[in-house]
């Protein structure tokens, strides 16, 4: 048996949002712990993985480790039938359950929504993602991220991500021409969500498709603030943190002449 | 022309 009431359940509504352009099917591994999620998109360059742990819902209960296979926009239109305030519960037997139970109780407990959305099987590799002691962490306003990309993409369909002492560069350059914007590193006390925070083992510069990235910045609203860590040669991490758990991108770099 | 190798190729399967 397995059940899931989280309270906000408009965060679940929010988080379908951030991973559904990205990956069309998807299961849902339950455990003990919680609810995690890891698939790559189509062309293999970009995967989401993301997780719920047990303690962000009231009541959790899963008897044993199993998983849910889920059509992610069926998933997500089932969801826009909840309220963003309502509190969302997710039902399933166990292994042998084909269908997962949604219901939708609004603040008042005076209404209740039912739903099942049909299950399937699906086949996913699994890749394991070593600890990694990146080259360059930077935390910053998610919204200000969600801008850079946006406005960059005007100018062409890659960025270049430069990050020095106390400097992160995004550059583009397209037939129209070109753009960069240059934050640097700030401390604000009053409001730290508002910081730009650099932390450099060594310098780096790496390049990325814009595409990936505008989807990636789909979990804005799940976090004031993004973490991007950055390593030569290796894939870029996009991290929202949320109190109950995480939902973090990986995104190939574009590499070599 | 870069090159954008998949995920695999930086992440082993386990």
């Amino acid at each position: 048996m397995f059940e899931a009431r989280l309270i906000q359940g408009g965060l679940l509504k929010k988080l379908l949002e951030s991973v559904k352009e990205l990956v069309t099917d998807a299961n849902f591994d339950c455990s003990e712990s919680g609810i995690a999620l890891q698939a790559m998109d189509n062309s293999h360059v970009a995967l989401v993985s993301l997780l719920l742990r047990s303690e962000g819902f009231d009541p959790y209960r899963c008897d044993r480790g199993f998983s849910l296979g889920v059509n992610l926009n069926s998933l997500n239109k089932i969801l826009k039938c909840a309220g963003n305030d309502d509190i969302i519960t997710l039902r399933a037997d166990d292994n042998s359950a084909d269908s997962l139970s949604l219901s939708f109780e609004n603040p008042n407990n005076d209404r209740i929504g039912e739903y099942e959305l049909k299950l399937m099987d699906i086949d996913q590799e699994h890749l394991s993602i070593p600890e990694t002691d990146y080259d360059a962490t930077i935390i910053m306003p998610s919204a200000e991220f969600q801008r850079i990309c946006r406005d960059l993409t005007v100018v062409s369909e890659s960025v270049t991500i430069d990050v020095s002492k106390d400097t992160i560069k995004f550059t583009a350059e397209g037939e129209l021409g070109s753009g960069n914007i240059k934050l640097k590193s700030t401390s604000s006390i009053d409001k730290p969500e508002e910081s730009v925070n650099i932390e450099l083992g060594q310098d780096v510069s790496l390049q990325f498709s814009l595409k990936y990235l505008m989807n990636f910045t789909k979990g804005t609203p799940l976090s004031e603030q993004v973490i991007l860590c950055l390593s030569e040669k290796m894939p870029l991490l996009v991290e929202y943190k949320m109190d109950i758990g995480y939902i973090r991108y990986y995104l190939a770099p574009k590499i070599g002449d | 022309v870069k090159e954008q190798y998949s995920l695999e190729f930086y992440f082993n399967k386990p």
